[in-house]
């Protein structure tokens, strides 16, 4: 399994769709401070089901949706389609190709969807939940965020053991 | 359960020595539990020591020790259970150019069986994509992606 | 009391405005008094508006727009208020190629009549340096210095 | 008024006497990780009378005193000397050359001196008072400590104004 593409359209500085087609191995992404590196990374943490504003940098989870700038009026609706390889048939569903997709509207209404089919948030972490791609993931480093383990007390670093288990 | 959390315990604390002697040649590290008789609720110290130093508390270590001390544990944890793919946003910026070099054979060293998708200014962090993707924002305050595949083995070819 | 604050606020905000859009060419930046009524226990907020984006909350800005919109404000207290000398450690990590240029022509800017202690890995703000201070540990677990002046009006004729 | 020089002796990791003489202009100060670069910021810290030892990334203030290697044995206290410059008479003191001291003993005893005269905290702290030098000064940013000026609360930035008042 490995992660084949992943589409932003209305995501924070995203607000044309784009698309990063991936492949297994080492894929380098680079570019200018505030070009939008890390909002991609921020894309992948928020698909996969993330609930904290803060941990996406925001105040509120509206802050995700593009809110317009110097040449563009701000949009109603952020939207990011993760493509899961399933070859190996590591998650429990039936397809070679697995989509989690994630809406949000400005009124704050949130939507998951699996292959285009509407569930909810606990069907996707439900169908996650044996890759360590759940909630709080050590496999997603943020921006500046490396030191905390080490700064974190021991019960908290516990959590990384849990996860491995 | 109380089984399972000592074994993962001692499995992501071998890992962690491993690779800790890797990134650190001469030096040595372990992961202690604070309170092994109560492996529900005990936590986790890490006790690292550079070559040529005491064992020091983690907090008088220096901004690149400790950067490199918390991607040794995470490669542990990494190596006790894989996951389909990772993603890394600057874990690098505070790394010199010997323990740079150390972090990117590493990463190397996965390369085959891994997915990793690595953001960077490091050029050398650069060098070892198989394919580069390019963020740029225009002034009308949109981002783009532009994505460049590297023949790695030409790449290799060339630079030998 | 209060006259003083709100005379100093006034003048460090019109620095920090000219400082960010030197190291933000089409950016605009300033000060706001959170309660302005109340001069003695006011908050200060920073709105920082790179080139092409709204408006945006700070906690928005990318890691390293935060470092040079807070290197801008720092220099503004310092030339509100200049100090006897200043120590910055690695305080541009997080800089691309071009801020780092822009940072460090900044620095050289007050080259001669500040005192700068630069801690750093990158290779362009060590080209800045008037003496250049190597500092190393042997495998004894023990710091040592080694000081280097460099020439710099020799440097400065060979690299033009 | 410019730093001129600091000497650390049984700080931190220099466990042996080191000197660095300092001009006006840019100084830059490089080296591998973790040989000691940062322990040079935290001694003018410590010496121009920081109280907090987590300011210097210890948790108690006996951190500061080399605590030993593989090769050599602890000491049992650390020194450091800051000589300023004071040519211009900006320092209200007679010297055109000023040297600040702190010690710190194994026992927890701390003391200051200047020029060589034993003194108090006060009295450095007094000497000090005009030149922005004081406890919390912004004028010298530890590492990784820069972003921490746009991540504090409102009221906290008001130090800054204050400061440079
Ligand atoms: N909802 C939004 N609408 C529009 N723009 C946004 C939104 N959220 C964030 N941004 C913009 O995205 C930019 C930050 O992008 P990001 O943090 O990805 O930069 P980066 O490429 O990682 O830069 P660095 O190299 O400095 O870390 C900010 O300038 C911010 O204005
Ligand atoms: N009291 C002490 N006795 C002995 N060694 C100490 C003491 N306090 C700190 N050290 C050592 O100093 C080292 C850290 O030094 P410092 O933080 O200055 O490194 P640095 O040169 O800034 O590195 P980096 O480039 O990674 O930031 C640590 O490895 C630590 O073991
Ligand atoms: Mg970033
Ligand atoms: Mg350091």
């Amino acid at each position: 399994m490995y992660l084949k593409s992943l589409t932003l359209k209305g995501f924070k500085s995203f607000a044309d769709r784009s698309r990063l087609s991936l492949e297994p191995g080492v894929t380098v992404v680079v570019g200018p401070n505030g070009s939008g590196k890390s909002n991609i990374s921020d894309a992948v943490l928020w698909v996969l089901g993330e609930q904290s504003a803060k941990a996406l940098r925001g105040n509120a989870m509206e802050d995700v949706i593009f809110a317009g700038s110097s040449a563009r009026q701000a949009v109603g609706v952020a939207e990011v389609d993760l493509v899961l390889d399933n070859h190996d048939g590591q998650l429990p569903i039936e397809f070679s190709e697995v989509t989690i997709t994630r809406r949000m509207f400005r009124n704050g209404e949130s939507e998951y969807l699996i292959n285009q089919t509407p569930t909810r948030l606990m069907d996707v972490q439900e169908l996650l939940h044996d890759t360590g791609l759940g909630r709080d993931t050590h496999s997603i480093i943020s921006q500046g965020r490396i030191d905390e383990i080490l700064n974190s007390r021991p019960e908290e670093r516990r959590a990384l053991i849990e996860e491995a288990a | 359960v109380r089984d399972r959390f000592l074994e993962t315990f001692e499995l992501v604390d071998h890992h962690f020595q491993d690779i800790f002697a890797l990134l650190f040649p001469g030096g040595q590290a372990s992961l202690i539990l604070t309170d092994p008789d109560e492996p529900e609720t005990t936590g986790v110290e890490v006790a690292a020591q550079p070559r040529g130093k005491r064992l020091q508390k983690m907090s008088l270590l220096s901004g690149g020790e400790k950067s490199l001390t918390a991607l040794a544990l995470l490669f542990a944890v990494y190596r006790t259970r894989p996951c389909p793919f990772y993603i890394l946003d600057e874990v690098e910026a505070a790394l010199d150019d010997t323990n740079l070099r150390r972090f990117i054979t590493f990463v190397d060293s996965l390369r085959a069986h891994t997915q990793f998708i690595v953001v960077t200014h490091q050029r050398r962090t650069m060098e070892t994509a198989d394919v580069l993707y390019g963020v740029s924002m225009q002034a009308d305050g949109v981002s783009k992606v532009v994505s460049q595949k590297i023949e790695r083995a030409t790449a290799e070819a060339t630079s030998s």
